[in-house]
């Protein structure tokens, strides 16, 4: 059992240290194992380290990087065990327009392994979509419709 | 595997009037303005796989994920989330269609393909295609930095479940 | 103390609907005391109404729909009792691009009677201030700079 | 009355160096990219004013606001919040500043128009303008549902105060 979890925690680490990396350029994240010598004694810590700036306390670091940080985890997980869908409601809301754009390719990719239903409220990640699926509320009642991506060419 | 389409009535704010979505391989954003019912989307595919509590989709109780207006509730909320298998579940089907029936007295029918399960049951078949209760493929809005703010021994256990 | 309390809720109350009224048209928000025969008995409920909806129990309403509910309270509180600055940071997270526009106009208005330090990621809030600030970091430490706002000419 | 201006000096992001941040009446907008310490501005005005816990300024405890680089903490932290009354004060200056330092063992002090003031001294005076701790006129980053979320007592808690 140990040699499982230890098999995955190293595999999962390595992705997510990749990912941040590529969503952060410049910037680190690694999870280290509270008890090294016995893991199921103790959690994981999750160490962030944003470009050119030292190692901070977790809750210090800002909401966009904390989100990045999610992502790059949510990310890594899937590389070990990937799910057949993803459904990411507003995950842009805290992220600035260079890191939507940054994440919005990053779904693209990984959207010819894995589904991704993305709900967003901004232009940018919408445009990396293959679909958009408009919807609209008239009388309390909601409508479904189709919608043209403008901002591509369909392949 | 992936999800082909959802088939909703009466769930939230979809009307009585049964509705399809089309979702399909790929990159499908989701956009509209604000109570639009985008949100709602999620809902429908989480209440339908059993994955949330009635407090992440944001209901007192089961009930009141039933669509209402004008005072008067519909009789009941029912999702069908559509699967192209591609040998995603253990089972031979082409289309694996999960669906859920909520009636006003908060009961709850889940079915697969047709057949009557209990959730246990459900939750075991789903498993199976790696789709888990607080599994992290489902990001609620405003749900994203949970990640970050769970300890670090729930951290541990997620990783466990993934191993 | 009862009489200067109804009298303070009774005003705001007021305004907290005719704010709600103006973020989303069609839609109607109100206070309700719990103990109407005994106000300190019990507490005060907010309820809201979407446009074209009924009244929906309140954790039930979208991310935006609370978010213009929780800033007309603030406006309300604000025309009884105006603070002398606000500060607000990424409130417009969680809007549509219409919604953030009327805020912004809404924001643009108050400003003419108390300060409004408002940060944003997004320019369409951006595009209503008076002054902009920019905020940049290098090597771990941030810089401040002032920013022409190109989508005004100042008066 | 309004904010004309903060002086910070390795208070979080902002470095040993002294920086003036121009404020002023109106509305003023704060852009950047992430990370770049638009929300450490926030952070610096509810630290100078005693309107937030460590924990609202994501810090542990206060000699986590301490700005540190290269494993190197600064000796303290200083943030200055000049107003110009008009009236916002009943004192009879124009000018009102105030500050706090902090130092690296936690000890804080506080001063209006650099004279020390206990933290309580402090709270009376700026009540006098409205400005409170939990005060309805300070958002911070992912807060503005929490008025959504009170209960109802504490929502009436918070009119009885304006009352
Ligand atoms: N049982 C119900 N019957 C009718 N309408 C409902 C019911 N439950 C929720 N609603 C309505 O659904 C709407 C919320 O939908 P949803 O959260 O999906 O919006 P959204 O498109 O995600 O908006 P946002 O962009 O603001 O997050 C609300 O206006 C709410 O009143
Ligand atoms: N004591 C400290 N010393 C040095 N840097 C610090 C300290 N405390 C916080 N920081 C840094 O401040 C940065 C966060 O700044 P802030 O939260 O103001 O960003 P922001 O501009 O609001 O970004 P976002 O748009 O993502 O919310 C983090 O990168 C964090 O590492
Ligand atoms: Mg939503
Ligand atoms: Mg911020």
């Amino acid at each position: 059992k140990l040699k499982a979890f230890l098999k995955a925690y190293e595999q999962i680490n390595k992705s997510f240290s990749k990912i941040f990396a590529r969503l952060s350029p410049g910037g680190k994240a690694f999870m280290q194992l509270e008890r090294e010598d016995e893991p199921f004694e103790g959690g994981i810590n999750l160490v962030v380290k944003p470009r050119g700036k030292e190692v901070q306390y977790l809750e210090a670091i800002s909401g966009g990087e904390k989100t990045l940080g999610a992502l790059s985890l949510i990310f890594a997980l899937q590389d070990y065990k990937p799910s057949i869908f993803y459904y990411f409601d507003e995950v842009d809301a805290h992220l600035d327009e260079a890191n939507a754009r940054t994440v919005g390719e990053l779904i693209k990719e990984r959207s010819q392994t894995a589904q991704f239903i993305v709900v967003t409220l901004r232009e940018v990640l919408a445009s990396f979509a293959d679909k958009l699926i408009g919807v609209s509320s008239r009388g309390g009642i909601s409508k479904v419709f189709p919608l043209k991506n403008l901002t591509h060419s369909p392949y | 595997g992936y999800i082909e389409k959802l088939v909703i009535e009466g769930f939230k704010s979809y009307g009585r009037q049964r509705i399809e979505i089309p979702l399909g391989e790929g990159f499908i954003a989701v956009v509209g303005p604000n109570g639009a019912g985008k949100s709602n989307i999620g809902d429908a595919i989480s209440f339908a796989l059993g994955i949330a509590t009635s407090k992440a989709l944001r209901a007192k109780n089961l009930s009141y994920l039933i669509f209402s207006k004008d005072g008067e509730k519909a009789d009941y909320a029912y999702v069908e989330v559509h699967f192209k298998n591609f040998g995603a579940f253990p089972v031979p089907e082409e289309d694996v269609i999960v669906s859920r029936k909520v009636y006003r007295d908060g009961r709850s029918v889940f079915r697969i393909n047709g057949q009557v399960v209990k959730e246990k049951e459900l939750s075991d078949f789903l498993s199976k295609a790696g789709i888990y209760e607080n599994g992290y493929n489902v990001v609620l809005q405003g749900d994203i930095i949970r990640f970050l703010k769970m300890t670090p021994v729930e951290r541990r256990k997620l990783i466990e479940e993934v191993a």
